[in-house]
């Protein structure tokens, strides 16, 4: 057993949980903030057999496509008058990390 | 060191964190939702001594009884007039996950 | 590749999320809830390197320091006229746990 944590942009949010849902994958939606954007984005557990891990990473690939984006970055205070010109990021699709489980139990 | 990962329903979060703190047991609480129902749950975070782990889960398990419900899975868009059969499903009282911990520290 | 999750309280959190940009780590943080004192406090997820792992620890322990606090435990309903007093602990500044990673993937 894995647990697989993906920390998803909000706007991936809906079609990445119909996804796990159709591949039959059970998971856990937890509200999260970004540090360097300081935006709302959305954090899945998803718990799985370790022969699942694969098929948890290519349902998350296929949905998640990083882009290019030009963003202001938060919270800086800025004195008006003064344009603070977008940086371009290249926003990722996902981050994900797979812990190792010691015991799984469904009480 | 382990951190258990505990996802239960919200109707026993109280009782269980009442069981959780008399049992001498140190806990964080996260708000989550589940991802069949779509319907907010409890997401606890335990870390516990190695020798603690079956307490914790024996507190759980015996706290949080799984039992059967009639649901009407979220989110279907119904078109108006055609009635959704509820489902049967045995909806647990707790998801947990124990995972290790490399290193504690309390600053 | 190791997951630091540090629990910290609310009045550290903007300092210590800027003390980490600016040490270059990057995190993704969650509202969370303490057991004994029932307040909300800060979940902060830090995905590094192993060789991270002890810069992210000492930046955590140069801005969370702990101290002592008069605190009157809630949810404790009491009835009118009776004055609980208050307990003092000694609140830490935060609870670190390292856990490892077995795989970690931008996409
Ligand atoms: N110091 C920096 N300098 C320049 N650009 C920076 C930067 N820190 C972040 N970015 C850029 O901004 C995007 C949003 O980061 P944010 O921290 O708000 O939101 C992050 C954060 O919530 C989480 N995340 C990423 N790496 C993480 C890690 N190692 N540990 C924990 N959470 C992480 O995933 C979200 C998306 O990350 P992603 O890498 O796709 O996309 C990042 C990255 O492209
Ligand atoms: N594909 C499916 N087909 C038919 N019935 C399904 C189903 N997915 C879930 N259910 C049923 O619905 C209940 C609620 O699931 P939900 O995903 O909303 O809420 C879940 C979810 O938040 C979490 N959870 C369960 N398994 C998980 C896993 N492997 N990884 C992460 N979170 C999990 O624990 C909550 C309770 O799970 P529990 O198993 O006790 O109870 C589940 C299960 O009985
Ligand atoms: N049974 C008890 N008897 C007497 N005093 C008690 C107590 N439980 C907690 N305290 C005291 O109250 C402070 C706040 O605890 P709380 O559970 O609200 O908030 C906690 C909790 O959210 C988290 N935490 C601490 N230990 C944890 C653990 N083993 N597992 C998960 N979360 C933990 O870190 C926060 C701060 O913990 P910290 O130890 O610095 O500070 C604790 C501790 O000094």
């Amino acid at each position: 057993m894995k647990l697989v944590i993906a920390i998803i942009r909000d706007d991936y949010s809906e079609v990445l949980q119909d996804e796990l849902g159709d591949a039959g994958h059970r998971y856990t939606k937890l509200a999260s903030t970004g540090g360097f954007l300081r935006k709302g984005n959305t954090t899945l557990l998803v718990g799985v057999e370790d022969d699942q891990v694969d098929s948890v990473l290519s349902v998350i690939r296929s949905t998640c496509r990083s882009r290019q984006e030009l963003i202001t970055p938060q919270p800086m205070p800025i004195p008006s008058g003064l344009a603070v010109p977008p940086i371009e990021v290249i926003v990722g699709g996902a981050t994900v990390f797979v812990v190792p489980v010691d015991k799984f139990e469904r009480m």
